[in-house]
């Protein structure tokens, strides 16, 4: 169980290395088990550096770059197991227009194989929806869908 | 296997039944701010057996009751059914679509129905755990654990990565 | 010096008001010292309920309303103390388009008084800048100021 | 009173001195994700006397010097000077323009300068407090600062209330 474990962690460790490299154009990921502790305990270190930096613990990532590490170490875990919905919350406020259109690419790709829930301010992000879902409070306090737009419409 | 329905009645602020047909690949939910769109993700969390009060924002589960508005009296029940196309049987059950309903009274009580069939919260985490969509699932991101993900808490990163491994 | 910190809460109290209503357009927000605790130790306790809503704690509130509550704090403050600049580090990104425009034509308000210094991804917010920076890092990890636009150009 | 003018050298992403002047009453910082807008504010917190590197997204004051990348070497040193323009007299000092440079040698050592003139760092902090713009402002927002603010630590809030009371 545990050779298997481990074999696992490095299948997730090139998945991340792969996909942090497509959404930073680039750069250097790491994703392994704190040495020297049992495997079945150990927390999981991350190391990343963005195309031609060089970075010396996780804090100094800018906000963005920080949102991009985390799509990278999720959308790692869903190569191992695809989950068959993936429910995004407004990851893609913090990210800038370049970033954003790297993100829904890489989206775009996952939805082969796994329905997306995106929540979003961002219009680009909305463009890229198969279905489009508007919710408003015409009554304060009740939330009420207004609008269902499909693309193609 | 995906989602394909979602009815929302009496959680939060869903005074009124909605229902959503996610009948596409991908799905934007829009809005203005405050108009209930996270809701709907505590709405998933909730209905897929989420039994921490502070993941759906709240204190007490209670909470997730249509509270009233100024103009509006509370409801005395929360009740939200996801129906999931189960047709490639990741879900370890016969059925080809698999609805299921959870319901909280102001007085405590719950119910849980599996295709409309009364069952026991544990039935619902037996059913779902395994699939990347039980509680502590990692398909749900938000700033919120994008924070927690990077910081230097190891056990969070280490929770999802057992889920997945 | 008691009772001119409790009448400084007063007035702290009464502004929070006045600039929640004004970013909310309604709804009502009170700000107090913790009751049966003493004045030079209390804790400040935030109510606030959007209009027409009925909130039972803070953190009930959405993304973009704890933006806007947090923004209405902080300007309760100004008021009794002006700072002389004001730092905005990318508040505007869980914002929706109408909360930006409450939040812009506010900052036009104070702006009168402080010097304000907004970091941003937003168009509006760059459209309403009386100078506007842009830095990039042509080179990976060299921060570099690339152009520097006035209001008229 | 305002900041005419900010001057960045060697400090974070900063290897080559950058100039701001800040002429106008609304300025807007843009640019694409990690290129150093964050360390701006960083750079202004620390040359206003911030002492806790956790302030500074660091875990030791020393992460503030340029530390170099794939094709750079580190500098042996960080230097921020900010200039604020003064003829209101808010802040307790004669001239009408001042200047506060702060430097951070890899030895550990560190230069304060008020108007060119060597001074102490708590003769900067006595010089600002009061003024709005000292440690602890509630001057500067981030979405972090907005998350504190709002839970249920009460101290946060209390700490910017008597700033400003
Ligand atoms: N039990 C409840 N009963 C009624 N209303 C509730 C209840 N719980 C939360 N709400 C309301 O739901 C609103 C928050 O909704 P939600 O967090 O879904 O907003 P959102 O659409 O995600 O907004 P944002 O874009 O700002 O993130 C709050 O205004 C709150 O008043
Ligand atoms: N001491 C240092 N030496 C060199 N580079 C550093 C140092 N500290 C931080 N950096 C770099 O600064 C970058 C982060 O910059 P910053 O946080 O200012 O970005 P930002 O412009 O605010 O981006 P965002 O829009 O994503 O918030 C990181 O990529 C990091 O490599
Ligand atoms: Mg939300
Ligand atoms: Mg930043």
């Amino acid at each position: 169980a545990r050779e298997k474990f481990l074999q696992t962690i490095e299948r997730i460790d090139i998945n991340f290395q792969e996909v942090f490299r497509e959404l930073f154009s680039g750069g250097e990921a790491h994703l392994r088990l704190k040495p020297g502790v049992d495997p079945l305990e150990a927390g999981v270190e991350i190391s990343v550096s963005p195309e031609g930096k060089r970075l010396f613990n996780l804090g100094q990532l800018s906000g963005g770059e920080k949102t991009l590490t985390a799509i990278a170490f999720l959308f790692s875990l869903y190569l191992i197991k695809p989950s068959p919905f993936c429910i995004l919350d407004e990851v893609d406020a913090p990210l800038d227009d370049e970033n954003v259109e790297r993100f829904l690419r890489l989206v775009k790709k996952f939805s082969q194989n796994s329905q997306f829930i995106i929540i979003t301010h961002n219009k680009r992000t909305m463009a890229e929806a198969d279905i489009l879902y508007g919710i408003t409070m015409e009554e304060p306090g009740v939330s009420k869908l207004v609008s269902v737009k499909v693309k193609g419409d | 296997m995906y989602l394909s329905r979602l009815q929302i009645f009496g959680f939060k602020s869903f005074l009124h039944k909605i229902t959503f047909k996610f009948d596409g690949q991908i799905c934007a939910l829009v809005g203005p701010n405050g108009c209930g769109k996270t809701n709907i993700v505590d709405a998933i969390r909730w209905v897929l057996g989420e039994q921490r009060p502070t993941l759906l924002r709240g204190e007490r589960m209670e909470e997730v009751i249509f509270h009233g508005t100024k103009s509006r009296k509370p409801l005395g029940m929360a009740e939200v059914a996801i129906t999931i196309d189960n047709s490639a049987h990741l879900l370890p059950i016969e059925f080809t679509e698999v609805t299921i309903t959870r319901r909280l009274f102001r007085s405590g009580e719950s119910e849980y129905l599996l295709n409309r069939v009364p069952c026991r919260l544990k039935d619902i985490h037996h059913l779902l755990c395994d699939t990347g969509m039980g509680v502590g699932t990692y398909s749900i991101l938000s700033q919120e654990l994008i924070d927690t993900l990077l910081s230097s808490k190891e056990e969070e990163r280490r929770l999802l990565l057992e889920e997945a491994a």
